[in-house]
């Protein structure tokens, strides 16, 4: 695993000078993210709250894979709503990886991260444009997005890897892709694009140190997480969800009052991953449940641990 | 292709000197901006989509005109042409009104109050144009929902010296942002200088304008009052116990409005409660009792035990 | 010395046992108990 870090200029120019994406614009299946550069993502991403943040992501590329050796932070935010934040950037951007040089870390830059906090994993319309631009002009790029508020929500990290399609191509049908849960203010943006992309899987890799300080801190993280109070620290996030599936739940009723068949909102398309309506929305609120449900009991379990008197 | 796009042109200035704006812009959109069969020119298709979105916009047609203006969107950053920029801007701005996006139309019009363009662009804005976009973005912002955004926009115009030259305009500004509760008389005053679309009928009942002021004047009452009961603030309000309740859940849960609502004692307090401070402490306990645990077993692994 | 550290820990528990600690902590189950009766 510790070859993963090692980079040769010469063995890259080579493998890009073959130009493997311009032949089947599917080559790049896999991406494997080293901890370090998961933990920045993550860390970074939590640190801008309800905004949108952005960075670089370092590293190469080896067949069909990425290999994601560390990141950095770009200095702009509120990403989502330009039209391409990442311009401001570019000064910085140039230096850095200019700086990164002179000190001997040769990794190029191969593709970008911003997060969407509390939202999901998914290109927008904005993100398809600005990674379309990014592989017409800076191949290999890759695009992560992450999701903060959902990593805190549900234990583990939302993250995903994404590369968009050329212009005109259609792609094969793929069949139906993993649900998750979109809000309601995002869902046109999320659908219109939906075809321009595809989802690459995500793995993770550490270095001996690496393992080596984890697995020290791992012997401390039980702290950490029998004094957390998920319920308290997640509320304005499941508060905006339940927000959210009374909205949803507002629409499925106004387009069943407004001549809708009763049978559209709760038949299912046979075979297909398609669901009603109605039956989303369960989806969406058993998940909010269960991640109810995991916060009471981490409070329930601490009562029984240290508040209850031993007779 | 190139003559039919010549005659679509000359066909929709025509209307448009017939004042069809609609029309005009149904005979531009005609013109194929998207496939790849003619190589046309990024500024060609971003004027192309700003002027139709322009035409929408004339003939209160805000939905049609966002289509539009969300294409030259995807064009504007590869432009660097100043006018269409301004234009693009100016035209986003007017969408956004229409659409009843106050607070985000308030920021782009005042923005748009402060460009300065260059001697060299095609478009020229002179003071009485940024006096216009300046008195939009005060309506706009007056307009948008009460909360801590809308706080700093009025922030940023009332500090802004321009806007004191609007004797009309200013001392309801003032009053807005200082948070005192706005009376119906300086309500009309101000609804007077409103545009159609403002003063429309909302599907719940009343115009944008009341339940932009019922919305203040309820974070006003939020910082007159520590607790109110829902009757007396319906009356404050105007408005029946039920829907003042209603009003004070929205802003509480959309954080434009710190307080509970106790619906059992149809009392509402405002203010910041910190309910989870003795949690809070529990945690900090568990986290100390946890060290010590930790503690306790690095002692006992010292010792070989 | 690992007696007395065994005592001090003890002595810390419970974590918290007061009226506000009670009250919000069942106020804190109960608006989970809420949620998971709306999302049923």
């Amino acid at each position: 695993v510790d070859a993963l870090f090692k980079y040769d200029a010469a063995e890259q120019q080579l493998a890009q000078s073959c130009k493997p994406w311009l032949k089947d614009p599917h080559h790049y299946k896999h991406v494997r993210m080293s901890a370090l550069a998961l933990l920045k993502i993550a860390m970074h991403a939590r640190s801008g709250g309800n905004l949108e943040v952005m960075g670089i992501l370092q590293g190469k590329v080896v067949g069909d894979t990425f290999i994601v050796i560390d990141s950095f932070a770009l200095p702009v935010e509120g990403t989502e709503t330009r039209v391409n934040a990442q311009a401001e950037a570019y000064e910085y951007m140039v230096d850095f990886l200019d700086t990164n040089k002179a000190v001997h870390r040769p990794e190029n830059a191969v593709g970008w991260y911003h997060s969407h906090p509390g939202y999901g994993c998914w290109l927008s319309g904005i993100d398809v444009n600005t990674q379309m631009m990014n592989q017409q002009y800076q191949e290999p790029w890759l695009a992560v997005v992450v999701d903060p508020m959902r990593t805190m929500a549900a234990g583990k990290v939302e993250i995903g890897a994404f590369r968009t399609y050329p212009k005109d191509y259609k792609p094969a049908d793929e069949g139906p892709s993993e649900y998750q849960t979109i809000p309601l203010d995002k869902i046109e943006d999320f659908g219109v694009h939906a075809k321009s992309y595809y989802p690459l899987d995500i793995t993770f890799f550490k270095s001996s140190t690496d393992s080596h300080l984890l697995d020290l801190l791992w012997n401390k993280y039980w702290v950490a997480t029998l004094s957390a109070s998920p319920l308290i620290s997640n509320r304005d996030f499941a508060v905006g969800q339940i927000a959210d599936v009374a909205e949803k739940l507002e629409q499925a009723e106004g387009q069943l009052t407004h001549g809708g068949r009763l049978g559209r909102f709760v038949e299912k398309k046979k075979g297909a991953g398609d669901d009603s309506a109605l039956s989303k929305i369960c989806r969406d609120t058993s998940k909010l449940a269960a991640e109810q449900i995991k916060g009471l009991s981490t409070q329930v379990i601490k009562n029984a641990l240290f508040n209850c008197r031993l007779t | 292709e190139d003559s039919c796009v010549l005659l679509r042109e000359d066909l929709a200035a025509a209307l448009e000197r017939e004042e069809e704006w609609s029309r005009a812009a149904q005979v531009l959109s005609g013109i194929d901006l998207e496939s790849g069969g003619r190589a046309l020119e990024a500024a060609y298709k971003l004027r192309q989509n700003i002027k139709i979105a322009m035409l929408y916009l004339e003939d209160d047609d805000p939905v049609n005109a966002e289509m539009y203006i969300k294409k030259a969107a995807a064009l504007i950053s590869s432009c660097k042409d100043e006018a269409l920029e301004l234009q693009y801007k100016t035209c986003y701005a007017r969408i956004l009104d229409s659409k009843r996006r106050f607070l985000e139309a308030a920021m782009r019009y005042y923005e748009l109050s402060q460009s300065r363009p260059s001697a060299a662009c095609e478009l020229k804005m002179d003071e009485d144009d940024r006096d216009t976009a300046l008195r939009s973005a005060i309506t706009c912002t007056i307009l948008a929902p009460a909360g801590p955004q809308r706080s700093r926009m009025l922030a940023a115009l009332y500090k802004d010296e321009r806007s004191t030259k609007f004797s009309d305009l200013f001392p309801f500004l003032q009053k807005v942002y200082l948070e005192r509760i706005l009376d119906r008389s300086e309500v009309e005053a101000f609804s007077r200088g409103l545009k159609p679309h403002h003063l429309a009928l909302l599907p719940g009942g009343g115009t944008v304008l009341d339940r932009s002021v019922v919305q203040h004047n309820l974070a006003a009452a939020s910082r007159l009052y520590a607790n109110i009961g829902t009757d007396q603030l319906g009356g404050l309000l105007g408005v029946a116990a039920e829907e003042a309740e209603a009003l004070a859940a929205d802003m509480v849960a959309e954080g434009r409005m710190p307080g509970s609502i106790d619906q059992v004692d149809r009392l509402i307090h405002f203010g910041a409660k910190v309910e989870v401070e003795a949690l809070l402490r529990w945690d900090d306990s568990i986290r100390a009792a946890c060290a010590k645990v930790g503690e306790l077993l690095d002692s006992v692994t010292a010792l070989g035990l | 010395a690992l007696l007395r550290q065994v005592s001090s820990l003890i002595n810390g528990l419970p974590a918290c046992d007061t009226e506000a600690f009670t009250r919000e902590y069942l106020t804190e189950y109960n608006d989970t108990l809420l949620t998971l009766y709306l999302a049923a």
